[in-house]
């Protein structure tokens, strides 16, 4: 019995103990990962704190340096236009200055246009077509009307076979008027010289403007324009005129007469007219005889 | 308070994820910031 009693074993399992030792370990990992939760949280936090304010950083910056470049493009292509930059930085700031700012250089594009529009307007009512007659062997398309021009082109189109050249007046750098030379179609020996606009100075040479002069309202049959003035203008007879200048006045003047005295000749009222004076002449010079 | 360690496991990995791609974010636009400003500069 003494033996059973000394030998008794101890049937206890222990497992409380080993339970509340897992618990233990157990509450302080949980500890440890809500902490580092919490941590890992605040930066995040903080990291997206710094993301936001870098983006907007980042998106002024790239305002600015967009607003620079469209300036500097700006500038480059209209220099006029400078003065506008200041109130598109303005634009900057607030949203209705912007519009604002907006619409008041709409509104400056729109004058310009208006402008623009009425200048045109003004040129094209000062258009006039001016015939001049040439030798059928002359095949320039330079017509001698007593200013000076410079030729900045000449075309050939499909559709328009005949070659015109283009010129601007060279007396004045002021003088915007521009001409168009053309061969007529119905008549090759004709020019065709189309003016835009008008002369802001005097004919530079007046011997020029006289030489040759043949207005003549009866020529040829030429289509017009009805809103353009057509002058007819033979330079055939200005090829006798060798270098115009002061020097050969008389000859020219005798070229007018000549030409004067044609034209003259062939009205019937002045020959009527010629005839009667003639006529009254020789009456009155007979009475005085008798 | 009442979530498990795994839970709180699955929640770590997912801010720590989160935390990475916002570091990764802020690299490049600091790193676009720079530049531009260089190139204004």
């Amino acid at each position: 019995m003494d033996q059973y009693s000394s030998s008794l074993v101890d049937t206890s399992l222990d497992l409380t103990i080993g339970i509340t030792r897992m618990r233990v370990e157990e509450d302080s990992t949980t500890s440890a990962l809500v902490d580092e939760l919490k941590r890992v949280n605040a930066e995040n936090k903080k990291l997206s704190e710094m993301l936001t304010l870098m983006c907007d950083n980042y998106n002024v910056l790239r305002k600015q340096l967009m607003e620079y470049v469209n300036n500097t493009e700006r500038d480059q292509v209209s220099p006029p236009k400078k003065r506008k930059s200041p109130a598109r930085d303005d634009a900057n700031s607030s949203a209705v200055v912007g519009g604002v700012s907006e619409s008041s250089s709409t509104d400056q594009d729109d004058q310009y246009l208006c402008k623009k529009q009425r200048e045109e307007t003004v040129v094209k009512e000062k258009v006039s077509r001016v015939y001049y007659k040439t030798e059928a062997s002359d095949t320039t398309l330079v017509v001698k009307d007593g200013y000076q021009w410079r030729k900045y082109g000449q075309k050939v189109t499909r559709d328009n076979p005949s070659p015109r050249a283009y010129f601007k007046c060279a007396c004045a750098p002021s003088c915007s008027v521009k001409k168009k030379v053309q061969r007529s179609v119905e008549d090759q020996s004709v020019l065709v010289a189309t003016y835009e606009g008008e002369h802001n100075h005097p004919m530079p040479s007046q011997i020029d403007s006289n030489s040759g002069l043949n207005r003549s309202p009866g020529a040829a049959n030429r289509s017009r324009s009805l809103a353009e003035p057509v002058t007819t203008i033979d330079l055939t007879e200005t090829k006798k005129v060798t270098s115009p200048s002061r020097v050969d006045f008389p000859e020219v003047q005798k070229l007018l007469v000549e030409q004067m005295a044609s034209s003259l000749t062939k009205d019937p009222n002045f020959t009527a007219a010629l005839a009667a004076a003639v006529t009254g002449k020789l009456y009155q010079q007979n009475q005085t005889d008798k | 308070k009442d979530k498990s360690a795994s839970e709180l496991r699955e929640e770590l990995n997912r801010v720590y994820s989160e935390n990475k791609k916002i570091k990764e974010m802020l690299e490049t636009v600091c790193e676009k910031y720079y530049a531009l400003h260089h190139h204004l500069e």
